[in-house]
């Protein structure tokens, strides 16, 4: 209650007219910057609680940790970069049922993607991430692919389950 | 296997020999349009007066009514897959975008990267992009303004009083929080912009809609905020990324076009969250 309350709070501050049109002081973006960026990582508390609770697994000894990949607007997302096997729980904000295309930074060149509700490999696809976007200054990232696949009916603010896992290079690399 | 398209059933869109990128529909060949990147100069002065207002944070206010073009010197390239098919294009050493179009969609994506803008040479630069049709709009468009409810748009002109425009780019600019539009005056033809943050957007000729991208300024607009525009990280201009979803096409059936709409406005708003746990065993009956 506590992390999401002063997540509130933030989110009060972000309709001054100021934050909404980006007329603030450079100064103050930075705080704006600050302020979401410090609750944004304490509410992956309350996320992983929620979804602990749907899963029934609140009782469960292991403890959760979930984490959200904030960068994704520049390709970046160290979870996903930096392993060889990650679950994903892809949350719908929205009331209705969504079908949509869902992108990851990595940095293997193959993937299978399996989807626990329907207990199927799908089909993803692996599309590198274009240089300039490498080139980004303050981009800490060692992604250089993103891994695409279709997520088909995520049900309405519910939520779809994934395994992500790294498949060995199936093809020789030529030396030119 | 070499191409110089991509765009699946639907379009086809290539890099023409201007770099700009043309789509073609592919079943209503009446209808096409071509993306392109241009830029304003911001106007300078000491804002004394009102004629010497600096374009700023508060007002969008270039020096002169003349848009320039860029000279497209970088290259392109296609990646093409079961599920996406991508053209990756460097317009110059601080502009690229991705156009994408995805297998059971119909959206077009261009997601731009602009900046850090260059200023060595003391101009400050606002970065535009246009779409431009062959739709007849005949000066008008339309906007969504609030978020709540879009407005009839027309060139030089409001609906209550005689309007002369000093400074037609500026005077015609509206907000767009998440959708621009334009339709043809004789066919039932419509070419729809959605963005991804709220972002300022006019037409200023007819068939085009165009919107703003990214700004460099490097004075106050004496409105309050007293900095300039310039905004600096790794000790450099900011570099800035984002979509456009364009989606067009014949409204015959009007109901089926405008739910589309909808349903693509609020895919942009209100995105999935997705969340990565490290891999474990769970119960997955438990999950499902």
């Amino acid at each position: 209650i506590e992390n999401l309350e002063k997540f509130r709070e933030a989110m009060g501050v972000m309709q001054h007219h100021d934050a909404v049109t980006g007329t603030e002081k450079q100064l103050v973006a930075n705080d704006y910057a600050r302020l979401l960026y410090e609750n944004l990582v304490n509410n992956n508390i309350v996320a992983a609680n929620s979804i602990y609770k749907w899963a029934n697994e609140k009782n469960s000894t292991t403890k959760l940790i979930v984490s959200s990949c904030l960068e994704l607007n520049i390709s970046s997302c160290p979870y996903t970069e930096n392993s060889r096997q990650f679950t994903l729980i892809i949350y719908n904000p929205q009331s209705q049922p969504v079908s949509t295309y869902v992108r990851l930074p990595v940095n293997g060149s193959s993937y299978e993607v399996f989807d626990w509700a329907e207990d199927i490999s799908i089909l993803s696809q692996i599309v590198p991430i274009p240089k300039r976007v490498l080139q980004i200054p303050g981009r800490e990232s060692k992604a250089t692919n993103e891994l695409v696949f279709r997520v088909n009916d995520l049900p309405p603010l519910g939520y779809k389950v994934y395994e992500v896992t790294e498949k060995p290079n199936t093809y020789e690399e030529t030396p030119s | 296997e070499s191409t110089n398209f991509i765009g699946g059933d639907l379009y086809t869109i290539t890099v023409d020999e201007s770099g700009h990128i043309a789509v073609q529909y592919n079943n209503q060949n009446d209808m096409n349009f071509v993306q392109s990147f241009h830029y304003y100069e911001g106007a300078e002065g000491n804002n004394k007066v009102f004629e010497n207002r600096s374009s700023g944070a508060y007002i969008f206010r270039p020096k002169t009514s003349e848009i320039h073009d860029f000279v497209y010197e970088g290259d392109y390239s296609i990646v093409k897959g079961p599920l996406v098919e991508e053209i990756h294009q460097n317009v110059n050493q601080w502009i690229s975008q991705v156009v994408r179009v995805y297998k059971q969609e119909e959206r077009i994506e261009f997601e731009w990267l602009i900046g850090p803008i260059p200023v060595e040479d003391k101009i400050g630069k606002e970065v535009v992009t246009k779409y431009t049709s062959n739709l007849n709009s005949d000066g008008e468009f339309y906007t969504d303004s609030n978020g709540r409810e879009t407005l009839k748009r027309k060139r030089d002109y409001r609906p209550t009083w005689n309007l002369k425009l000093y400074e037609p780019i500026a005077g015609n600019y509206y907000p767009v929080t998440t959708k621009m539009y334009l339709k043809d005056k004789n066919k039932p033809l419509k070419l729809s912009v959605f963005t991804d943050r709220s972002q300022g957007g006019t037409s200023m000729k007819d068939g085009e809609l165009e919107l703003m991208l990214h700004r460099r300024l490097l004075n106050d607009d004496a409105f309050g905020v007293g900095e300039a525009l310039n905004e600096v990280a790794y000790n450099t201009g900011l570099v800035v990324r984002g979509i456009h979803y364009v989606y067009g096409g014949n409204t015959k059936n009007l109901d089926a076009f405008t739910l589309k709409e909808k349903k693509l406005m609020l895919e942009q708003t209100l995105r999935p969250t997705i969340l990565v746990i490290p891999f474990m065993q769970k119960n997955i009956d438990n999950w499902r």
